[in-house]
């Protein structure tokens, strides 16, 4: 059926009012990279090539959680994780606890491509950025005004949040060591 | 979280992920999206990245049996995504994929997810919502 191509830019509860200047700057983006990727495909590159490239370009972007704009763990610091995975092959690269690392995807390419592993996280995945040379960044690059009022909401609710939870309103419960039951909406809101 | 999942001229498949995780985590928390098999996986079936809860997706091993149900049970691509996103807590999982053979899908049981395809044959689809 020939080339294909599918991308995301994360799943929630978005609700029907988002306003136009928080919608379509996003949809922009999704129209740039689908352009992208189908340009790329036409001219015959690989598909871990195209996937790359698509998701770097969704990292750069900061209206979308990961890369630039990712949101901010308990301690206001970012720690990003990426994935990549060639299917003829099965090989696969991932890395964890990224907090300088400009294209946390290119990384887990190279995890793949240049280790005999599969997976490496913080420390260690840092320090193999630096030995591989990959572009980083000052921590502060990839905060962003809204995910750190994000955060503050969140801490306000006491509840940790998947991407377009919205806030909710009064009083909540405090964060469960033991996952909450799944139809408790404090957890995912 | 972002993703991106493509056949290409010569059939072969990837998929790629990446994401910051949820706001307000732990530090030291992993999510889905670097665990194979979880929240990215691909095989020379299909290829499949998640996005949602990440707890959740780690337990359904969602990208996996989107796979494995294509491999075992024969099933086509989208009937393979719905089944699996339906067998997920409600609110919690989206997935694009895409098979070897070109098809496309892009199911999720949250309100909405940001998402766009396009295939050789001329299909192309941006969206948010399921309308």
């Amino acid at each position: 059926m020939g080339w294909a191509l599918a991308l995301h830019g994360g799943a929630g509860d978005v609700p029907r009012t988002l306003p136009p200047e928080s919608r379509e700057p996003r949809l922009a983006t999704l129209r740039r990279c689908l352009g992208l990727g189908t340009a790329a495909l036409r001219d015959g590159r690989a598909a871990l090539d195209v996937v790359e490239l698509v998701v770097r370009e969704l990292e750069d972007c900061p209206h979308f959680n990961a890369g630039r704009g990712s949101v901010l763990t308990a301690d206001g610091t970012v720690e990003m994780e990426a994935c990549v995975m060639e299917g003829a092959t099965l090989r696969c690269g991932a890395v964890s606890g990224l907090s300088t690392v400009a294209n946390p995807v290119s990384l887990a390419r190279l995890v793949m491509e240049k280790t005999p592993h599969i997976y490496l996280a913080f420390d260690g995945a840092e320090a193999f950025a630096r030995f591989q040379g990959v572009e980083t960044k000052d921590p502060s690059h990839f905060i962003t005004e809204q995910n750190i009022e994000r955060l503050r909401q969140a801490k306000e609710a006491n509840r940790v949040q998947i991407d377009y939870t919205q806030p909710m309103k009064g009083p909540q419960q405090a964060p469960q060591e033991t996952p909450a039951p799944v139809d408790d909406n404090s957890q995912t809101g | 979280t972002v993703g991106c999942v493509a056949v290409d001229a010569a059939g072969n498949l990837a998929t790629a992920t990446s994401t910051g995780g949820l706001v307000n985590k732990m530090a030291g928390r992993i999510g889905d999206t670097p665990v194979v098999g979880a929240g990215t996986y691909a095989n020379a079936l299909c290829a499949v990245s998640a996005t949602g809860k990440g707890e959740e997706i780690i337990r359904y091993t969602v990208a996996r049996d989107v796979a494995a149900l294509m491999e075992h049970r024969a099933l086509p691509l989208r009937d393979a995504a719905a089944r699996v996103v339906a067998g997920a807590p409600r609110g919690t999982v989206g997935l694009v994929a895409v098979s070897r053979g070109g098809e496309v899908c892009m199911a999720h049981n949250t309100t909405a997810m940001f998402r766009a395809c396009a295939t050789e044959a001329g299909h192309t689809e941006i969206g948010i919502w399921t309308d």
